[in-house]
């Protein structure tokens, strides 16, 4: 994935199963974001693959006040590119499983 | 130190700890 300064990665082991997965957002790059998150920490939340959007993460992420709203896309983009790798890696085990 | 919580108002929680230290070693 491109790197966006936004670094998101599985805070659980991924058992290819359950629909909602714990992960980790930090801020790898600061200057690539427009807001001042110089020692900010890293956000840990569950986000359910099957029913929700990774924007409405970032938004709310937005309100709770980890970041600017000017940011909110490249927050979005991140959870979205990590999203994708799970879901992709999910279907090449399952297609693997049934004896491909 | 004892990490910091926020709720979301639509009930999202967002648990705050420090960066994993492997990674900022990295940059």
């Amino acid at each position: 994935a491109e790197e966006t300064g936004v670094r998101v990665e599985l805070a659980e082991e991924d058992d290819g199963k359950k629909s909602s997965i714990a992960l980790r957002l930090w801020v790898e790059d600061p200057k690539k974001l427009k807001g001042n998150y110089k020692d900010s920490g890293a956000i840990e939340f569950t986000f359910d693959l099957d029913t929700e959007v990774p924007e409405t993460v970032a938004q709310e992420m937005v309100d709770s006040g980890f970041f600017l709203e000017i940011d909110v896309k490249i927050v979005g983009k991140s959870i979205r590119d990590r999203v994708s790798l799970i879901k992709w890696r999910r279907q090449r085990n399952a297609s693997g499983h049934n004896g491909k | 130190s004892s990490a910091a919580q926020v709720v979301h108002s639509a009930g999202r929680r967002f648990i705050v700890s420090p960066v994993p230290e492997s990674r900022l070693r990295e940059q």
